[in-house]
C-alpha cells in the first residue's frame, strides 16, 4: 500500500521491544 | 500552510528564530497530513531540509544566540522522522546521496537528546528489509565520517554510552544491535564486536549492566545473546 504510514515509528517499536532482533 | 509555501519558505535564508518556528511548524505537518501532503513536499522538501542541516553542523555557534543552531538541527531530524515515516518518504530519503551521511554527521555525543533521536533513525534504516542492505551504507556513512575526523569509527557510539543519558546509552545500544545483526557473515558480527569490546564496550557493559531500565536491558540482552550464539556456531 503506497499510502501506509507509521513505517518509521513501527521500526522503532520493534526495535525498542527487542522483536527486531528475533533471529528466523 | 501548504507543502510548497514550505519549500518557498526553505528556500529563503532564514535563520535563528525564524528558521526554528518554521521547522516546528513544518514537523507538525508532516506529523498530521496526509501522505499526498507528504509526496508534494517531496524530494525538493527534503533537499532544502538536507541542505539547511550540512549548513548548520558547518557553522561555528552564533555567541549572541547560543544554542539556536543545535536546536534547528536536532528540528530537522525530528522533520526527518515525520518525513520518512511513510513510504514515499521514506524512499525519498533512501534514494538521496545525502540523507545518511548527513543523519550520521548528526551523531553528536556532545548533544545527547539529539544523539539519541538521530541513533535511533539510524538503526530503524538499518533494519529496513529491502535491496540494497541499508545497514552496510549505514556502517559504511559512519566509517567515512571516523575517517574524516580521524578517530575511530565506533569513538561517537562508545561516547554516547559513556553519557549521563539512559536512553542515550539504550539508544546507542540499539544501533550496535541493528548493525551487528543485520551482517550475514558470522565471522563480520564477531569483528565488529570484538572492535567495539576493545574500544570500551566490555568496561562500559559491565557499568550498564547494573541500571535498572526495560529499554536498556532489552537492548544488552539482544547483544548478549547473539554474542553467545555467534560464539557457539564458531
Amino acid at each position: 500500500d503506497d499510502d501506509e504510514t507509521g513505517i518509521m515509528d513501527g521500526l522503532l517499536e520493534a526495535l525498542q521491544s527487542g522483536a527486531a532482533f528475533k533471529r528466523k | 500552510r501548504s507543502a510548497l509555501m514550505y519549500i518557498q519558505e526553505l528556500k529563503t535564508d532564514l535563520r535563528d528564530v525564524p528558521l526554528l518556528s518554521c521547522l516546528e511548524s513544518l514537523r507538525v505537518s508532516l506529523n498530521n497530513n496526509p501522505v499526498s501532503w507528504v509526496q508534494t513536499f517531496g524530494a525538493e522538501g527534503l533537499a532544502l531540509l538536507l541542505a539547511f542541516l550540512r549548513k548548520l553542523q558547518d557553522e561555528k555557534e552564533d555567541p549572541l544566540n547560543p544554542g539556536i543552531g543545535v536546536k534547528c538541527q536536532h528540528e530537522i531530524i525530528r522533520c526527518l522522522k515525520a518525513f520518512m515515516n511513510n513510504k514515499h518518504g521514506l524512499n525519498a530519503m533512501l534514494t538521496s546521496k545525502e540523507g545518511i551521511p548527513l543523519l550520521v554527521r548528526s551523531i553528536n555525543p556532545k548533544v545527547p537528546h539529539m544523539m539519541v533521536d538521530v541513533v535511533k533513525l539510524l538503526s530503524a534504516l538499518c533494519i529496513l528489509e529491502r535491496p540494497g542492505n541499508t545497514h552496510e551504507r549505514v556502517l559504511e556513512c559512519i566509517t567515512e565520517q571516523a575517517e574524516e575526523q580521524e578517530i575511530e569509527r565506533f569513538q561517537p557510539l562508545l561516547s554516547g554510552m559513556n553519557k549521563n543519558s539512559i536512553t542515550l546509552k539504550a539508544g546507542c545500544m540499539q544501533l550496535i544491535n541493528a548493525l551487528i545483526s543485520r551482517v550475514e557473515e558470522l565471522d563480520f558480527r564477531i569483528h565488529l564486536r570484538s572492535e567495539l569490546m576493545r574500544l570500551g564496550l566490555r568496561d562500559q557493559l559491565k557499568e550498564v549492566r547494573s541500571i535498572e531500565n526495560d529499554e536498556l536491558k532489552v537492548q544488552l540482552q539482544v547483544f548478549e545473546e547473539q554474542a553467545d550464539e555467534d560464539s557457539e556456531d564458531l
